[in-house]
């Protein structure tokens, strides 16, 4: 609070940084910088500025007002070009910049990394909260550049080549992950361009998902895509994107694909929340995550004749789930009475009783728990697999047959209403990826229900929601190419012999066409 | 069948508004991905080169930051040990770049007085270097295309008065 | 239709969308320092 700064502190920072500043742009000072630096710092001191880890605080959040204050004067001064504009702005926090990874670089003692740490977690947290509040203060007339600016120039500063730097990797993207965190869009929704272009910076993902090891920022980086997605949501409900909307969900995409190309390992680690937090109208935006493969895996083609998918290697292979979905299959006793169903088949009113754990309100667009919905369907299917398996088989189109898991699945199937039942077949969809047990499992499930399905509806169903994650464009999961191909190819099904293939021309010319693809 | 958006009565509503509205089936059929400025068949890592998720193309080498050992960074020490220059020793391309690049310095000034000892004008207006082309008597010029880098020929109407005279480069000396 | 929540969010998100981050803002500025400086021509290239 500037009220309980102590006399004359505004004025000596404001001298400080001058000082700094002008020091920083002479740019014959690189090969002096330490003897140049060491001078500054015991400026700082004979100012009193390092006396107290509460002065310190205080010079900071000065230093940072100092220079957002300079940028909104310099933004708002007329006389000034764009290019003027950005040039004076970014010699001042390029300045200070430098000033806080030195200090952060040079504090505490050497092989103690604690101080250092600290002292950056506490000039990110000054910068942020100074950007929360700015934003509450300037409303729509909000600036990112100055923030945005630090953010990413200090970053680059500690990322540079430089042994002690080097051993507080980790340290330093934990840093800036959980600011960039409690900066994410949903609280900070003025800065959320300048945002995602922080979190998707080329250094900040290599180093977050490549340079540290035993993928220890694989956690972090989810939780920020997760940020991202959380705020999306609401705004990708709508059939028509504005314009604001279209541009950061275009950003979005590239991120994906980079990660795609780059990273499809942590893209399938991770499939299951992104899942959770995308809506389920977004289909190309999930199929990009859903497609993903282990690099070092070969994909069968999914066209290949009599394609024996459960003679695959992988069939037997359960994928990594990075996400503890089952604390989501909530309340505690609904969980209880789930796992002694599945172990005894008992009691039957579970079944009936099913629907009402799912549905949670009745206002349209969200009237189930789609998070529940997903780890339900996860949880069982997982179970039966383990089933199945402890009895020497591998789960195929009979076997899955008369259990309680597929009780369960037959249930929401029949019960459910058609929204519902949409979000339970997403939720079996949304397994439907590279060759691994989970895909050979809910792929004959799926496969299953359309058989067994008393009613057309469901069948119905079964065909949208697969139909659809097929027609928008590319990239499509394998797994959802070869439980297709096997629907429309299998006599079994008696697909074709269905009304709603032809229920009008346009689907039935997309019927032949990806029929004629599959054949 | 089902009568609501979630059988395919509702998927043929996307598929219809597709062919009279398409920014209304955005999420529900997508985009050509390969229109994003991603080469997603590249055997490379996209993620070095990766402009960010508003550009649509890559970083170009130049803007790839490149971390030098600070052994490399040596102006400071050498700059005002470096022999200057022999200016009518170098080539045209080699002036031009002294000239865009040394602004505000003497060496713009003396760039552009060899280039005008070589024949070259600097047109005021047009704010292009220009040189008659060997043997065309009929309008047509070089002009030096500083966005290109190249040397191209156009047909201009000269008015002499347009035409930079050459730089007084002594005065600028002693004037130093 | 949004939340009132959402529908801030949107004006505050659509401000932002008016002055967009450009590629330089996430670049090292290169400070060019005439070492002679003159005075130059106007007509003359100033950046």
């Amino acid at each position: 609070n500037d009220c309980d700064d102590p006399p004359g502190l505004q004025e000596k920072t404001e001298f400080l940084l001058k000082d700094w500043v002008s020091i920083y742009n002479q740019s014959n000072n690189l090969s002096r910088e330490t003897k140049i630096f060491t001078s500054f710092v015991q400026k700082m001191n004979m100012y009193g500025i390092l006396k107290t880890d509460d002065l310190i605080t205080r010079f900071f959040r000065q230093a940072t007002q100092i220079c957002i204050d300079l940028v909104y004067r310099i933004l708002n001064d007329p006389s000034n070009s764009p290019l003027q504009a950005r040039t004076k702005i970014f010699h001042w926090i390029d300045a200070f910049v430098h000033l806080i990874a030195l200090l952060v670089r040079h504090s505490g003692e050497a092989g103690n990394p604690t101080t250092k740490i600290n002292l950056l977690n506490k000039v990110l947290g000054i910068v942020l909260g100074i950007l929360l509040q700015d934003q509450e203060l300037h409303g729509t007339a909000f600036q990112q550049l100055g923030y945005h600016r630090f953010f990413v120039m200090l970053f680059l500063e500690l990322s540079s080549p430089d042994a002690v730097l080097e051993s507080l990797m980790l340290s330093i993207m934990t840093a800036f992950s959980h600011t960039y965190h409690l900066l994410n869009p949903a609280l900070a929704p003025g800065f959320c361009y300048a945002w995602l272009e922080l979190i998707s910076h080329r250094i900040f993902i290599g180093r977050i998902l490549a340079q540290i090891p035993q993928q220890k920022g694989w956690p972090l980086y989810s939780q920020l895509l997760l940020d991202l997605f959380r705020y999306l949501a609401p705004f990708l409900r709508n059939a028509e994107l504005a314009k604001p909307v279209q541009l950061l969900y275009k950003g979005t995409l590239r991120v994906l694909l980079v990660l795609l190309h780059d990273f499809p390992e942590f893209l399938c680690d991770y499939h299951f929340g992104f899942c959770d937090a995308i809506p389920p109208n977004c289909i190309q935006m999930r199929n990009i995550i859903l497609a993903a493969f282990p690099r070092n895996m070969r994909l069968p083609d999914p066209f290949t004749p009599n394609l024996k998918v459960d003679m695959l290697a992988e069939t037997a292979t359960a994928p990594k789930i990075c996400s503890n979905y089952v604390f989501n299959i909530q309340p505690a006793n609904f969980k209880k009475d789930l796992d002694s169903y599945l172990k005894a088949r008992a009691p039957v009113t579970f079944l009936s009783e099913l629907r009402s754990h799912l549905q949670i309100s009745n206002e349209p667009g969200s009237r189930y728990n789609i998070p529940l919905m997903n780890a339900l369907v996860l949880y069982v299917g997982t179970q039966a697999i383990s089933h199945i398996r402890s009895k020497n088989f591998v789960p195929n189109t009979s076997n899955i047959a008369h259990s309680a898991h597929m009780d369960i699945f037959q249930n929401l199937a029949v019960d459910l209403d058609t929204e519902g039942r949409y979000l339970f077949l997403n939720a079996i969809a949304n397994q439907l990826r590279y060759p691994n047990s989970h895909t050979h499992y809910f792929s004959c499930a799926v496969l299953h229900l359309f058989a067994e399905a008393n009613s057309e509806a469901i069948q119905e169903q079964i065909t949208r929601v697969l139909l659809e994650r097929l027609i928008v464009n590319r990239p499509h999961p394998w797994g959802l190419l070869i439980t297709f191909i096997e629907l429309i190819k299998n006599p079994i099904y008696k697909f074709w012999d269905h009304d709603f293939v032809h229920c009008a021309p346009e689907i039935s010319r997309l019927f032949e066409s990806v029929a004629r693809s599959c054949m | 069948m089902v009568n609501n958006q979630f059988g395919m009565v509702g998927l043929l509503t996307f598929i219809r508004a597709a062919e009279s509205d398409p920014n209304l089936v955005t999420l529900a059929l997508g985009n050509d991905l390969t229109g994003l400025g991603l080469n997603l068949n590249s055997q490379e890592s996209l993620h070095p080169t990766f402009a960010g998720p508003f550009a649509d193309h890559p970083c170009r080498v130049q803007d790839v930051e490149c971390n030098v050992p600070t052994e490399y960074l040596i102006n400071y020490a050498i700059k005002d040990k470096l022999s200057a220059p022999i200016l009518n020793k170098l080539q045209e391309d080699l002036l031009f770049f002294l000239f865009y690049t040394n602004i505000g310095d003497i060496w713009q000034m003396m760039a552009a007085a060899e280039l005008y000892g070589r024949d070259w004008r600097f047109h005021i207006e047009e704010k292009i270097w220009i040189t008659r082309i060997p043997g065309n008597n009929q309008g047509k010029f070089y002009y030096f295309d500083a966005q290109s880098w190249k040397r191209m020929s156009k047909d201009f109407q000269i008015d002499a008065e347009k035409l930079d005279k050459c730089p007084n480069i002594s005065a600028l000396v002693n004037m130093n | 239709p949004l939340h009132k929540d959402h529908q801030l969010q949107f004006k505050m998100m659509e401000a932002a969308y008016y002055h967009l981050p450009t590629p330089a803002d996430s670049e090292r500025l290169n400070i060019y320092l005439p070492r002679t400086p003159v005075p130059t021509p106007q007509h003359y290239p100033q950046q």
